[in-house]
């Protein structure tokens, strides 16, 4: 059988990585990480000797695959251990491109906080698109929980920062804040985030991506994480089918771990991040 | 870095004296990569490098062009070929239903082609046939005010094919009516379910795909399951404002054969601009 006892040479390596590769870019894998992760897997096999129960294609395909469990298994958060360890108010800021999620996953994870029996309340830091103030209206009221919210047009820090002011007043455990979705490239808007997080200080920064995006994960990833940064990442929209290589991308370049995968509209639709489940999904 | 794929191939071809295959290989090696980097469904890379090899390799330049100018004619007439090349919506009356893939845009792109349409002499109107978006009314109400024009809509009403029966009635007398969909993916069968019974209910003249640029594989697989359902003839590509390469956006257009007829640049009324593919290729391919 091919490679039984003998050497791997780039040769024999090539075509069965390129197979390889392809299935990582067509699983929205940024090419950049895709192209670093070949070179990491290269390296290793290089002149390896292969033992006599292995195929080549096993080999290259293990090293592959542990190459990517690798840039998945960062050090995570377990966001509501975090919450029970930190004084309250806890607040939390969410932050991301235009319609990844942002809304949807805070009212996701405020109700999974319900059910844990944290009290909530919600700040609409959006006060720029149109229905922001009330669409999130719909999901607190639905909820049961607090919105703090000002006019439309008026300062997102100030409305962030009075409803970390109420939590504290009222003894409420949990500030999940909502901010507008703005583009990486526009210095305007990152420099208005940039200030939500001055004047309210969260205790934690959630990045909300497009488990639909492909290569510009990476750019949004690492603008959010220069301007603000970023403690961990939320990827949603998993149930559109999209594979969401950009976990293994964002986790590449940025190194911060995912924290749940949103997989559809409803509350409930919120789940832990896994890196196995992650992996054999690339793979698969 | 990103910007190395077409500036790095052209460079080559220019500073060529004539084309030969090596060359030719490196530039199309180039021109692949930045395909690739761009959201580029893979295949559709592959099968797009492979005929640009051909052509670049077997066709003579036309008289009084070089070498080079022809290589970089080649990858431009390939890529308008896919994308369309200053194809207009009509100014005339007809219904036009909005329809794609969650937080594309739709709903904002819904008060972009209002305000165009009105400000033509159209007498333009907008249904909300979003009945599942937590205030997608309000949403669509206050782009609605923005844009200058009319909405219907029916807040407490969950059946979307009812409201846009409605919201027709309506407006009957007007010249332009764009209906907003709820965003659905392929997966979700009751909502296919529900798209097709909004387009037989709505008839309309144009179904608009609207697509992020930002979207990645995805992007073709699903506006080939909008096309199978309901025939999408037009596209518009979202949010090139920001970094996004839109090769997601370029393959969902060879998936559906619908030109693009729109760019969306921003949040606001104004920021909806004729496609130009000129710019939209040379951004692509940096
Ligand atoms: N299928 C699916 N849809 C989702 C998921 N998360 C959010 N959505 C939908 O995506 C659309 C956009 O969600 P929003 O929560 O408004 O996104 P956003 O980031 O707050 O958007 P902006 O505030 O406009 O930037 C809505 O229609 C949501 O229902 C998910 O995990 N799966
Ligand atoms: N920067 C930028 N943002 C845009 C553009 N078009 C839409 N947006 C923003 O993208 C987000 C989503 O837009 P929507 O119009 O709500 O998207 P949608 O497709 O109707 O979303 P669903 O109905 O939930 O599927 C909002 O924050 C918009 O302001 C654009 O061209 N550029
Ligand atoms: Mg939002
Ligand atoms: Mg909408």
């Amino acid at each position: 059988v091919d490679g039984w006892g003998s050497k791997l040479k780039e040769n024999k390596i090539e075509p069965i990585l390129w197979d390889l590769k392809v299935a990582l870019l067509e699983a929205d894998v940024a090419l950049p990480v895709v192209e670093e992760i070949e070179e990491e897997v290269k390296d290793n096999l290089l002149n390896k000797k292969i033992g006599r129960k292995y195929s080549i294609e096993d080999v290259i395909e293990t090293a592959l695959k542990n190459a990517v469990k690798k840039a998945l298994d960062l050090e995570t958060i377990d966001l509501y251990d975090f919450i029970k360890n930190t004084e309250k108010p806890v607040s939390i800021m969410f932050v991301g491109v235009n319609g990844t999620g942002k809304t949807t996953t805070i009212a996701k994870i405020s109700h999974n906080l319900i059910k844990k029996n944290y009290s909530c309340v919600l700040a609409a830091s959006d006060t720029f698109r149109a229905g922001a103030l009330e669409q999130l209206q719909v999901h607190a009221n639905r909820l049961g929980v607090k919105l703090i919210k000002h006019s439309k047009g008026s300062d997102p820090a100030a409305v962030g920062y009075d409803a970390v002011e109420h939590a504290r007043a009222r003894r409420k455990d949990v500030v999940l804040i909502d901010t507008a979705g703005r583009m990486q490239t526009n210095t305007n808007l990152m420099d208005e985030m940039k200030k939500i997080k001055r004047v309210v200080e969260p205790d934690l920064i959630i990045f909300v991506g497009d488990a639909l995006a492909g290569n510009d994960a990476v750019d949004q990833a690492q603008k959010f994480n220069e301007a603000v940064g970023i403690d961990g990442v939320i990827l949603s929209k998993i149930d559109a089918d999209a594979k969401g290589g950009s976990a293994l991308s964002i986790g590449h370049a940025v190194g911060k771990p995912i924290l749940f995968v949103g997989t559809g509209e409803g509350y409930d639709d919120l789940e832990h991040f896994d890196s196995d489940w992650m992996t054999d999904r690339l793979f698969g | 870095k990103l910007k190395d794929g077409l500036q790095n191939a052209m460079k080559k071809v220019a500073n060529a004296s004539h084309i030969d295959k090596n060359l030719v290989s490196e530039v199309v090696k180039d021109v692949q990569r930045a395909m690739i980097e761009s959201d580029m469904n893979v295949n559709l890379a592959l099968e797009l490098t492979q005929k640009l090899k051909e052509r670049a390799l077997t066709e003579k330049p036309p008289a009084g062009m070089t070498s080079k100018e022809h290589v970089i004619k080649i990858i431009y007439e390939e890529f308008v070929n896919i994308l369309g090349d200053g194809v207009e919506l009509k100014l005339r009356p007809q219904t036009i239903m909005m329809v794609g893939l969650y937080g594309m845009g739709k709903t904002t792109t819904c008060g972009k082609l209002g305000a165009y349409f009105q400000k033509r002499g159209l007498n333009t109107a907008l249904v909300a046939g979003d009945t599942h978006r937590p205030a997608a009314y309000e949403q669509l109400e206050q782009v609605a005010e923005d844009a200058g024009v009319p909405i219907y809509g029916s807040p407490g009403e969950s059946r979307a094919p009812k409201v846009v029966r409605e919201g027709l009635e309506k407006f009957k007398e007007y010249d332009v009516v764009i209906i907003d969909t709820s965003g659905r993916h392929s997966l979700q069968d009751e909502l296919i379910k529900e798209i097709k019974r909004i387009r037989k209910v709505a008839q309309p003249d144009e179904v608009i795909l609207t697509i992020d640029a930002s979207v990645g594989q995805q992007a073709g697989p699903q506006a080939e399951a909008f096309h199978d359902a309901v025939g999408v003839t037009k596209t518009i590509i979202t949010k090139i404002d920001g970094s996004a390469k839109g090769g997601g956006a370029l393959s969902a257009v060879a998936a559906t054969d619908a030109p693009v007829v729109f760019v969306g640049t921003g949040e606001r009324i104004r920021d909806l601009e004729k496609f130009d593919p000129k710019r939209f290729i040379s951004r692509l391919l940096g």
